[in-house]
């Protein structure tokens, strides 16, 4: 399972969190207006943040981020 | 299997419950409007309370939360 | 396989029973209007009752509680 | 897998009848009118029985019982 | 996988046949009219025989008995 | 997977073909006329044959047997 | 996997092959007309030859036999 | 697996051939009009001919052999 | 996983491509004009090419080779 | 699981994202206009950054990345 | 998993990179026009880059090369 995030705007992040008992920050991603990122669920991330203007192509549909 | 989280407003939040005989608050992460927060089901989290006003995108459909 | 429950009231309760030879409430989770549970069938929970005003969105389909 | 069922009156009964060589009641529920239950399928429940006036969603459709 | 079965008489029987070598009547469940069962093949179960007017919620469709 | 056999007279049997080198019939049940019968292929049957006026529910759709 | 073979005159036979580094004819079913036959891809048989007049359901569709 | 080849002439072949490093026909199945043959890949079959005119029914659809 | 080939002209041929480090020609199989190939990918085959005027069924569609 | 990125322009890049506790950079792929690259996910691949205009052919549908 | 790549114009060419930490050409094969080649995934290769006018076949829907 993977999804996609197209950045709309300059500075857009997408944030890792930890998978396990804790939940906490492991890397956050800046992209620039048109770059897109595809990324996957994995061994150490189980949750995602998105922050700034973006389209997130996921299996439940697009979702427009900072709106 | 994951669900995508859009907040509609500031201060929305998205609580982790323990997986396990003990059902308990193991993590809580705040949203602004419009971040997106895209989550799994894991080892540690089997439950998901959302407050506020947010957007569902789930596999049975979206849901309106905090309405 | 998850569901989701969002309450159309205050003091929506979502019960989970126990799985294996005996059934009985293990944890009952209290809802106020807007917010929404999202919850799996686990180890520890195989069976779950709900009370209240509120939509469940399942698998087969939307299902209105306490009407 | 899972079922709902919803109960359209009080004193609707959900039965679980054992696995194995033996059948058998080994839990019965009762939900008053407006409650909704979902339950699975286990390593001790194989069939179910319900009585009274209710709504079940399965994923051959939805029959009405009770009539 | 698992089938419904809803009684439209009384005296409805759901048979349940031994599953292996051999094959002999192991459980016989009757039902009330309206009364509704769901049952599923297992360890023990590999046939089943309906008998009385009911109708039958299977993958394949719906089936009326006893006409 | 099963198939449902629904009779539509009476005297319609379902004959079980052992599975292995050797096929022979190891079990022949008979259906009156709106009995029906819903069958699992196992461990000791692997093919079936139904002789008589009745209605075959498959996965390859409905086929009318003894026309 | 299994198809359905559905005889339109008397004398349709069903032949199983061998599966293995050899194939030969391991069994001959006879079918009298409207009789049907379910049958499955086993560890002994992995291909079978239809002759005389008969409809056969499978996953492709239905194709007629003998004309 | 399987596909289904109906020969529309007599002398239509069907040809196995060897899965391994070494590609050789390993058996050659003779039709003749009308009859059906249903074959699976199998441990020793990877590849098979189709010679003559026949129909064969697959999951890519249906093909027509020898025009 | 299996593709089928019909051949469109005289000379048509399959060549099958080793699976592993090193990627050469390990079997080239010559089809006439009618001919139809069902082949799978295999543990010696993870690539094939097709040269001449051919139609493949394939699970993408069909394409023309040869044009 | 494989995605495809088609360049509209000189100078696209893929980017391969290290798998596991660390996320960095491994592999920059350089793509002239018209060049199509086939991507998986892999035990090193857990994420990729695509950068300049390019089309993306996802399990999401398509992406327009560099716009 | 694989894919379809048909020859628009003499010397197109499917280049297999290597699955690993290293990301470098194993293999490069040339087509003709009109030749088609149907390439998977595999232990050694993880990527592939296609360079020339071709028309890709592929899960997402048909992708043209080279323009
Ligand atoms: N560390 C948490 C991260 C997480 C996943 N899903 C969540 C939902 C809510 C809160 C936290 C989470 C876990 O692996 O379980
Ligand atoms: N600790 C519980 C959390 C839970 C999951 N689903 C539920 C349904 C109802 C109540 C609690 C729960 C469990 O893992 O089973
Ligand atoms: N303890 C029971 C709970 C249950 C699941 N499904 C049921 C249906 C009917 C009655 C009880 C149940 C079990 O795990 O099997
Ligand atoms: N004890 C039985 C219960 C059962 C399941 N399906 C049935 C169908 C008919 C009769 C009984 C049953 C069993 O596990 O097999
Ligand atoms: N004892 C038999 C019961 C059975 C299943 N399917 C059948 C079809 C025909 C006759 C008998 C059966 C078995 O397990 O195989
Ligand atoms: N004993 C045979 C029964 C059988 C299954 N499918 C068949 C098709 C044709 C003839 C016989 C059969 C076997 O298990 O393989
Ligand atoms: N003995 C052969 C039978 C067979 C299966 N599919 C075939 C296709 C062609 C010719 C023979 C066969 C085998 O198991 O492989
Ligand atoms: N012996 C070959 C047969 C084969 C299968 N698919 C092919 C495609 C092309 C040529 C030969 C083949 C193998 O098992 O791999
Ligand atoms: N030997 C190569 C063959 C191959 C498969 N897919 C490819 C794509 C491109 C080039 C070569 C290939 C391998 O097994 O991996
Ligand atoms: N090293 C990270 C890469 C990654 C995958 N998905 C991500 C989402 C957000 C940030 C980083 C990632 C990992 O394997 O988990
Ligand atoms: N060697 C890399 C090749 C690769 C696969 N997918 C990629 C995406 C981007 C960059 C490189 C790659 C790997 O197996 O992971």
């Amino acid at each position: 399972d993977y999804l996609v995030v197209k950045a709309l705007e300059n500075g857009v992040t997408i944030i890792g969190l930890t998978r396990g008992k804790d939940t906490r920050f492991h890397h956050s991603e800046k992209l620039d207006k048109g770059e897109v990122m595809v990324v996957q669920f994995t061994e150490h991330t189980s949750a995602m943040k998105i922050r700034g203007k973006a389209i997130l192509y996921t299996k439940h549909g697009q979702v427009e981020a900072g709106s």
